[in-house]
């Protein structure tokens, strides 16, 4: 599903570079499960977000379902990310002005799902992270937590082929954590869903069936997973 | 330092009522270091912005180091929100037009430090975060656990006598994570410093002193750590 060669990211700040990837080769199959970890700093948001075509390398090459993303025009790349990949940010990203409800239904509007279908489904997922109670307030009338849940029923509802979840459970407890992250590993097995998954929590990184490991821009290990 | 008695927060969200606290009755001592955990929603940011006057009850008291805060002017309110109480807000909260170093030195503006002096104690604090090279930089240009980390240094620049703190570590890796809880820790230990540190990570929470366990924003538990 991806395949990277050699991908660098360089910043350029004033007089200073900042070298977030130099030369990450990466292979991920179809429904695999893989947990990205690292220091602060090392270069995983930086490279997810490559993965998720929202931003490009300075360098390198990314292949994303044997197709080359970088020959993609931008419109092109705007539909692969909005259809195909389902995304959990850092910083979660809601539209602050719409409901709960609403933020889980918008991907379904990029893919042009009838208005009933894209009511039932947002619905279905709502519950599914258990708060189908909430559906109709807005993010600030939302926990820190809630809120993040909202974001990974976003990032579910097109079935994607990819999930990018940036620290998904960094605001959640233990017991709603193993929760979403049961979701992500039934999605995974059953369903097929790709998911990349960053976080800093070993217990959480012990659902993955593989973990790598990132320091200082590049990959510093790449190992399966005794048991989940 | 804080006294609060039966606090309450209702929130009225058309026909809904959300009861964030049920009669929270709570004494923190000075020089204390009290972990405030519990689940998703459970009402931990809630009782926190309350002790840090960000918000008001909605029955209920709340003393300050002896003085009803209730009794307080918006205006005396602000001041002591501004002087006497450092924050780190769940969504880190930092102004994205201001560098990392204008963004700590940002309370001892309203605290009146000379420049001099504001820049000598932000640059100092940015190096015990592990960011002096960063100093220039946007919170845009900087990752998620490093924006977290300018938080951090904000809230402990004015040396207030009160630090709340929601998730400080929710976006960082293990041995940063333990970096800066023994910064608060010695705070607490050597400067006398009260620190309400909200965390879901157990492996955090053993830094402190106390544990209280929130519940459908009740206080279900309330015991000393026995060694940290
Ligand atoms: N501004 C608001 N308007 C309406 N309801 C709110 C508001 N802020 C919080 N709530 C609700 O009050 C309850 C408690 O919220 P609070 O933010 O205190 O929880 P929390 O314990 O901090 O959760 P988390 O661990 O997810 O951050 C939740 O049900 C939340 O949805
Ligand atoms: N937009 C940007 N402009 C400039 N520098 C950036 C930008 N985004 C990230 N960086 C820098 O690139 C490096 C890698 O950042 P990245 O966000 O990938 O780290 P990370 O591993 O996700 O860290 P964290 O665990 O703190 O979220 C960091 O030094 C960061 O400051
Ligand atoms: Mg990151
Ligand atoms: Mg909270």
């Amino acid at each position: 599903v991806v395949r990277t060669r050699s991908l660098s990211k360089d910043y350029h700040l004033g007089d200073t570079v900042v070298h977030a990837l130099r030369g990450v080769t990466l292979d991920i199959h179809g429904a695999e499960f893989v947990a990205v970890m690292g220091a602060s700093g090392s270069g995983k948001s930086t490279f997810v977000n490559i993965l998720g075509c929202l931003d490009r390398p300075t360098r390198g090459s990314y292949e994303l379902d044997g197709q080359d993303v970088s020959e993609l025009t931008p419109n092109d790349r705007a539909v692969v990310r909005k259809t195909r990949i389902g995304f959990v940010f850092q910083g979660f990203n809601l539209l602050q002005r719409t409901t709960a409800l609403e933020n889980v239904e918008m991907p379904l509007h990029y893919a042009r799902v009838p208005a009933k279908e894209r009511r039932a489904r947002a619905t279905a997922l709502l519950a599914a992270v258990g708060l189908a109670d909430r559906a109709h307030h807005f993010p600030s009338q939302l926990s820190g937590g809630q809120q993040q849940r909202i974001a990974i029923a976003r990032a579910l509802v097109n079935k994607p082929t990819l999930i990018l979840a940036d620290e998904p459970t960094g605001n959640l407890d233990s017991r709603t954590s193993v929760e979403i992250i049961e979701i992500l590993q039934r999605l995974s097995d059953e369903e097929g869903m790709t998911i990349v998954l960053i976080t800093h929590e070993e217990d959480i990184a012990r659902f993955a069936q593989r973990q790598v490991l990132f320091r200082d821009g590049r990959i510093k290990a790449d190992r399966p997973v005794d048991r989940r």
